[in-house]
């Protein structure tokens, strides 16, 4: 049974994209058939799969808004087992146009529901809580909500959780979420107090997994590639692997 | 002669909102009249003066979505001369309407236009190029965009920059933008190649004065006062200092 993981944190900069790329990757590495779906008009995703975001044609946009078919868009990547629906700037126009359509909510879920040879579907966000984010929540089983051991990610889940809450009320009653600890400094006092008040929060609602800083996922980033194909014993390939082992085993109820 | 800058940047997670507040505190403390602006649903520049979003009934959001006056809504802060147009979730709401209204660009402009007492105005943006960026960077005399060297960063410039071309050929012609150097790490290969990189590409496009990594503007966000005011002779109090510095000398034409 495909598992739809949605990526997602209104808060900016606390690796959603990074953990899209990483986690497929360690997931592909274990065996499953992984495809990978860019969401945001910044097309990072894309990027840093090797890419350019302007010479892609058709994307997840088109999708969205002018019914194409997923077949139609879906790419091969590098990574034999890891496939990729792109995105372009073209993104922002589904953001801004789809929330006046009657159940715009459930576009993304229709669209994906006939891929049943995936294992997994991981789903890349826009820092935002809007249209584009609200139909990746709906066709989720699980959201990943990637959050930086600092004073505004923290608060920032409040707006995430509330999203949730509609979500879960409206189409996606069965959806779980779970919170990844990710751009970890173990020496930063603050971000060692913050992920204190996260675990006691959430218990386990948060994964074991930590990801912590590390320079080479900036490396492979500019390379196209995911870091478990870049740089196969770097620390955060392990942390990746060892969260994509987590989550594998138990997609747990929060 | 009031000077408005919008600090903006699709790319989440760059020190949009630590610069506003930081600036804002240098600004001030050079004497100025200052007067900050929260355009984010997420609210952390409202949250980083002290004030809880929750709180907050009237915002940002009733100004451009209910034409509620500008002063009907201003605070003062903890800082003598530092005031604050606060924000709370509702200005998701603004992301999402605004757009539908005839010249909706011009909302943000024609409600800040009385307000000849303040020196600076500074806008703090969402990690976005919607409706709600958009207004700040119609109303600006220069967008200030804060830039990490890294990958994802700098290839998202490419969206702003367009964004400011369709600004100017609309209704702001003399509009200037310069790049702020943002979250730099001297130590690391990537961001020493990617900062050469930025001011190859923008000379003088590029701020002199670079923002490096320091682990105090992460106490200071907890705390509630822009880092002038928490430490002031901390590395990064003294690098926005010289960033008001170089500001007040000369916008210049870019
Ligand atoms: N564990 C890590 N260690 C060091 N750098 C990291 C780590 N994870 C991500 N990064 C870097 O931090 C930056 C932010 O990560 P990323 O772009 O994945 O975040 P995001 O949440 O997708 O951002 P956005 O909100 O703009 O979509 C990137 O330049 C990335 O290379
Ligand atoms: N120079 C710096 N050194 C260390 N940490 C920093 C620095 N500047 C900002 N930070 C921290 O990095 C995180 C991101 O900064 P900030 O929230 O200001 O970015 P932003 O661009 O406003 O994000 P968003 O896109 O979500 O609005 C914050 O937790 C902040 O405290
Ligand atoms: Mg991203
Ligand atoms: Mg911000």
């Amino acid at each position: 049974m495909t598992q739809l993981i949605a990526v997602t944190n209104e808060k900016g900069g606390v690796a959603k994209t990074t953990t899209v790329l990483s986690l497929g990757g360690a997931l592909v590495e274990a065996g499953y058939e992984v495809l990978l779906v860019d969401l945001d008009a910044q097309a990072n995703l894309t990027l840093g799969l090797g890419i350019t975001p302007a010479k892609v044609r058709r994307s997840v946009a088109d999708v969205l808004l002018n019914s194409a078919s997923v077949l139609s868009i879906s790419r091969e990547t590098p990574i034999p087992g890891l496939d990729l629906l792109p995105s372009n700037a073209d993104m922002g126009l589904a953001e801004r146009f789809l929330s006046i359509r009657q159940n715009y909510e459930l576009l993304l879920k229709n669209a994906l529901s006939g891929l049943t040879s995936y294992d997994y579907i991981l789903v890349d966000c826009p820092p935002s809580l809007g249209a584009v984010t609200i139909n990746a929540m709906t066709a989720a089983n699980l959201i990943l909500i990637p959050t930086q051991p600092e004073y505004f990610s923290v608060h920032g889940l409040r707006g995430v959780l509330a999203a949730i809450r509609r979500i879960r009320s409206q189409h996606n009653p069965d959806v779980n979420y779970r919170v990844l600890i990710t751009m970890m400094d173990r020496r930063n006092r603050i971000h060692h107090n913050m992920s204190e008040q996260l675990r006691a929060t959430f218990g386990e609602g948060v994964f074991q997994t930590v990801i912590e800083t590390d320079t080479k996922l900036r490396e492979s980033t500019v390379i196209g590639l995911p870091i478990t194909h870049f740089f196969s014993r770097s620390r955060s390939a392990i942390q990746y692997r060892a969260l994509a082992q987590e989550l594998t085993q138990n997609v747990q109820e929060t």
